[in-house]
Formats: structure tokens, sequence, C-alpha cells
């Protein structure tokens, strides 16, 4: 069975679509099997991973909707080994839609289940990478997932927010999925010129202590770059600082999952 | 009447809370009665107002959900000439809550005009920070407003969400509040030294001409170092870069207004 891990952060503007696209390619580039599911109506991931607006005719809304089955929405990227569930703003709607179903929080769990079932083409990890909010969305890919990856950016605004974030997972593990943990938390967008960044770091490395990885990412601006050419920092820029983060990041991430 | 400005983009991180906070500042600066309203469950514009955990008792949930009325829940900031209206983690369920509800897009202008009705005090400005997203909450401060700020960040993905939201105040226009229009957009975060932001800036005016102010606001360190103290960057260190810019872009926002 493959992990499913969500990228999750109600801040707007942390790195989550980032380490997504980047962390994927990363594990993609380790021969490992990836599925990137854009449950964002922004549809940032889908753009990142070179998938245009045209070829996203299903999408995860339609998906979640019932209209088309997961198998019929995955899609190859421009990495060899990345496969991507895309978004459209349609998604927009899904979260007042989905208030009025039964077992509203299970509809990804349900959806991905069933394409895992049936595929023979199993993913060996799947990201989701969520809205910034802490909507049905996001509960819904936190009900599906094994584990949460956080990604934190060193800003004051940015620390504000996590513990809201760790009482919302701590509450879907209890009420619907036990075996949720945070996989760990991301550092991200660090630049070692200023205190504020040191400051952050000194904070949740104390708070957090071992769930930090070890590997911070660097602002760098290749991989901001990197999205109007609709590819990954690792194939527009493998040798830039922030691309090299994301590898040391996989590595780390795949240690603590016992695969490397 | 007061001037209701509402500042919204779905993408994260892009500037509204640091846009609402410091515009705010710079406006009551000029001696303008302000009147700032946290409609963002994180609660970042009121953190950055010096509002702590503690002092918010009474939040703006509790006058959507109809427990207070929002006189109650005006509180004074380390701004003279600067109210605010508090938000809470609460907030977060209010979106759902207000699902059920009869003219749930009505819900914030209802509360507004009630206290506008009845205060002695009444503002010459409101400001309305938006989470990010385009649900429920971020409709209810676009049909309570007369214009719209759109804060962005000088980045790819935040370009790619810009239709989406003028698609947005579009529909709010036509079905909900024929007076809302752009006020403008303001480029934040603009980072002279890399071509994606000139590139952004050129992309963005190429566009929407007059609509983007003619004052962008500078990446400075000292504007995100404020938050943690509690201050706006405008009491914080007036001198720096990104508080001069606010300075600028209040007086840019006022000539718009036809106040200066
Ligand atoms: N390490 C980095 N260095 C420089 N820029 C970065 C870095 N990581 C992300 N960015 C840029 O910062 C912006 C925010 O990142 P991103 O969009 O990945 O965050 P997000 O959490 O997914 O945002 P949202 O909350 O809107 O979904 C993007 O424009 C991205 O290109
Ligand atoms: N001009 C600037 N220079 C440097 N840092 C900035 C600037 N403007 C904002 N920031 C920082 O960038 C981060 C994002 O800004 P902010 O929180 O205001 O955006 P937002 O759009 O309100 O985010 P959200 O979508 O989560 O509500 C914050 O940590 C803030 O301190
Ligand atoms: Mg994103
Ligand atoms: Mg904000």
């Amino acid at each position: 069975r493959p992990r499913v891990l969500a990228l999750a952060n109600q801040k707007g503007g942390v790195g989550k679509t980032t380490t997504a696209v980047n962390l994927a390619t990363a594990m993609a580039a380790y021969r490992l099997r990836v599925l990137v599911i854009d449950l964002d109506p922004q549809g940032n991931a889908s753009t990142g991973l070179g998938v245009s607006r045209q070829d996203r005719r299903r999408d995860i809304y339609a998906v979640l909707a019932g209209s088309t089955d997961l198998q019929s929405a995955v899609l190859p990227t421009v990495v060899p080994g990345l496969s991507l569930v895309p978004s459209t703003p349609d998604l927009s709607g899904a979260e007042l839609e989905l208030v009025e179903l039964a077992e509203r929080e299970y509809r990804v769990r349900a959806v991905l289940e069933q394409y895992l079932a049936e595929t023979s083409d199993s993913p060996d990890v799947v990201f989701i990478d969520c809205p910034p909010s802490l909507g049905l969305l996001t509960l819904n890919a936190l009900v599906a997932s094994g584990g949460v990856l956080v990604p934190l950016q060193c800003e004051f605004y940015a620390l504000e927010g996590l513990s809201m974030l760790l009482q919302t997972v701590e509450r879907i593990r209890r009420s619907f999925n036990p075996q949720l943990a945070v996989q760990g938390v991301v550092l991200t967008m660090f630049d070692g010129r200023n205190n504020l960044s040191r400051q952050v770091e000194d904070d949740v490395r104390h708070h957090m202590g071992d769930l930090v990885y070890q590997t911070v990412i660097p602002r760098n601006v290749r991989i901001s770059e990197a999205p109007s050419h609709g590819i990954p920092a690792l194939v527009y820029d493998l040798r830039c600082a922030g691309s090299q983060a994301y590898v040391k990041l996989a590595r780390e991430v795949l240690e603590r999952e016992g695969r490397l």
C-alpha cells in the first residue's frame, strides 16, 4: 500500500505547493512512483508540474463529484515516474457542496481507496497539496493521509498559526483517522542573513524537537522562477541551493519512512 | 458614511494582512478615523495591531453569530485613531455555520450597517482583512465593501490567481453588490534585484493599467519583524523603505478616493 502524505498549513504562502512539487520530483528521481493530488482550487501544483489549463479536462473536482473516477483523471507530468490529478477553479465550489454529503470528511479517502484497489499502476507515495485553510478540503486530505508534512515559513505570522494546525491534526486523528501523525515540519524560505529566520528556527526546534527536519529550505529565487516555466525547480536548476535542499529533504523523509 | 475597503486575494501570503495593518496605520496618521475588521480565523491583523489572544473576549465570530453586537467588540489599538474588531480561531467554524443561514452573503454587511447606524463614533474608513480563500467569509466582505484592494505578490503563482479573483469580484458586483469595484492593485514584496519581480510588474501594469498603484511595496525585513513586537511597521520603524512605501500608498489611495 502506498504512503499518503498531506502538505497542510492554513497560513498562506508558506511553501506547501513548492514543497509538494519539488519533494515529489526528488522522490521520483530516487525511482519511486509518485502521485500528486492537487486539492487547491488555485491549481498551482498542476501549473508547477507543467499541466496547462487546457489539459485539465478531468480534475479532482469531477472525481469528488462522482462524474469520473480517479484513474481517468491521472495525468503524466514533465517528470518521469511522477503523475498528477489536476485541479481547476471548479474545486472552489466543492467545499459548499461537500457540506451536504453524508460522510463528507471521507470523500477524498473513498475515491483514493477505490483507485488503489483497481489500478495496476499503484504509486509508492501520494502527496496531497492543500489550500490555505482548515476547511473541508484540507480535512478530507487529513482523513485520507497517514502523515502530514507541515511547511513552515520562517516568519512570525506563520509561527503563530502552528498550534491551530497541530490541534486540528490531533482532532482529525481522534475523530476520523487514528493513524494520522505529523511526519515532520520543514522550515522554508530561510534567510540566514536575517535574525527573524534564525529566531523562528530556534523557537520551532525548541518546541518541536525531532519533528523538525534537519534540512532547511533556503530562500532562493530560482525556486520561484521555475513555475513560470511549468517545471519543478529540480528540473529548472538542479544545482541551485533550493533544489539541493529538496533533494536532501527527500532523503531525510525517506529515512524517516524506513525506505532508505 | 464611511468607505469600506476589503483586502482580498485567495492566493496565500501575498501581503493582505500587512497591507491592512500598515495602510490603516498610515491613514490614522493622516488623522482619519479607521476601523479594521479581522475576518481571518488566523487573527494575524489582530496580532499585528497589538491585541493579544486574552484581549479578544468578544470577536467577529461572536458578532456574526449574533451573541454580541459589533459596538461591544470594537477595541482600541496601539495606534491612536485606529480601532479593531478582532478574530479568534472560533471564526473557522463560521463558514460552515453561515451556509445554513438565509441571506448568508449579507451577514457582515448587516452587522456593519447596524453598527454604523447606532454608533456616535463612526469611522471614516473601514478595512476588512480577508482569509486566503474565496469562501463565504471573503464573499461576505465583498458584499459589505464599496471597494477591493488587491495585494499582489511579485511572484508567478500570485499572478496566476488574479483572473479568478477578478471574476469573483465581478460576480459579486452583478449578483449582490452593484457598487463594488476594484479600488486598486498593490504590488508587494517587490525585489528590484530579481527579474521575476520586474516581469510581474510589467505584466500587471500592461494588463491592468491605471488600476495598479504607482506605489510599489519593496521586500523589506523590517516589515516582517514588526508583527513579533505587536506593532505596525510604521510604528516599529517609520524610516524604513517598507513603511515609507505604505505612507506613499495611503496618499495615493486617498487621492483616488478624492479625500486629498
Ligand atoms: N524557498 C523558496 N525560495 C524562494 N521563493 C519561494 C520558496 N518557496 C516558495 N517560494 C515562492 O513563494 C511563494 C509561496 O510559495 P507556495 O505558493 O509554494 O506556498 P503555498 O503555501 O503553497 O501558498 P498557498 O497558501 O497560496 O497555497 C511562491 O511564489 C513560491 O514560488
Ligand atoms: N513588503 C514585505 N517585505 C517583507 N516581508 C513581508 C512584506 N509584506 C509581507 N511580508 C511578510 O510576508 C508574510 C506574508 O504576508 P501576510 O501575512 O501579510 O500575507 P497575507 O496575504 O495576509 O497571508 P494569508 O494569505 O495567510 O492571510 C508575513 O510573514 C509578512 O510579515
Ligand atoms: Mg499552494
Ligand atoms: Mg493574512
